[in-house]
């Protein structure tokens, strides 16, 4: 009926599930992302005393093709973000010419482009 | 695109290179 | 048609080269030519992704025509990006 912890919730997330100060354990903070090309006032910065432990986003990556999901399958970005992966994977060992610019050459036309 | 850009230029550069490879994309890619 | 999608993405990647050697003038850094495929692929991608956020946003509120307000709708997650977008509209409106 309420949105709040009831006492006995409030206890069992105390005593489980709270992270102190102390107990050893980081607290986990995604890395911080800004804008190179826009004033970005929105940097935050952790307090320094604080244990944190920075979430990678690339140190775990094997992104060519997507994880088993269970309920909630995979969202257009996360295919996306695959897709672009598998994309700079198979481009990594190329030298000088490019197969996606020879694959996409054939359809320019200068028409096509706001000069 | 130009912040893909100066972000993949940034990376190039923290590692002192001139030139912005496809690793370089790849790395910014996730945060982008 | 498969045949336009691909002519817009030609094109589309002929301004991506542009922009990225314009930020390489500006950096003194060059871009290889699979760089600049990747990040055309990236933004191409995401502008297709755009544009069904843009259509849902004006499904929403009954209309027909996308305006600015489902733009800044776009932004909204990033406060630096939706005032650059909130002054790029006002500058327009005047």
């Amino acid at each position: 009926e309420d949105w709040g912890l009831t006492t006995e919730e409030f206890e069992r997330w105390n005593r489980l599930y709270k992270i102190e100060p102390g107990d050893g354990i980081k607290k986990p903070i995604m890395p911080q992302s800004h804008f190179e090309t826009l004033g970005d006032e929105e940097r935050q910065t952790e307090s320094p005393a604080e244990e944190v432990h920075e979430l990678s986003l690339t140190e775990w990556r094997l992104a060519e093709s997507p994880f088993p999901d269970f309920l909630v399958d995979h969202s257009d970005r996360c295919r996306h973000f695959i897709s672009i992966m598998d994309m700079i994977e198979q481009m990594r060992h190329e030298e000088g010419d490019c197969s996606y610019e020879q694959k996409i050459q054939p359809y320019f036309h200068w028409e096509d482009v706001d000069i | 695109v130009r912040e893909a850009a100066a972000r993949g230029s940034r990376q190039a550069q923290t590692e002192d290179l001139t030139q912005v490879d496809v690793e370089h994309v790849e790395k910014v890619l996730p945060q982008l | 048609d498969p045949d336009v999608a691909q002519r817009l993405r030609a094109a589309f990647h002929y301004t991506v080269a542009g922009l990225c050697e314009e930020v390489g003038q500006d950096t003194g850094i060059q871009f290889s030519k699979q760089a600049v495929a990747a990040i055309t692929e990236i933004t191409f991608k995401q502008c297709g992704s755009f544009a069904k956020d843009l259509e849902m946003f004006a499904k929403h509120a009954k209309r027909t025509t996308i305006n600015m307000e489902d733009v800044k709708l776009l932004a909204r997650r990033s406060n630096s990006l939706l005032r650059y977008i909130t002054q790029k509209s006002e500058e327009l409106a005047l």
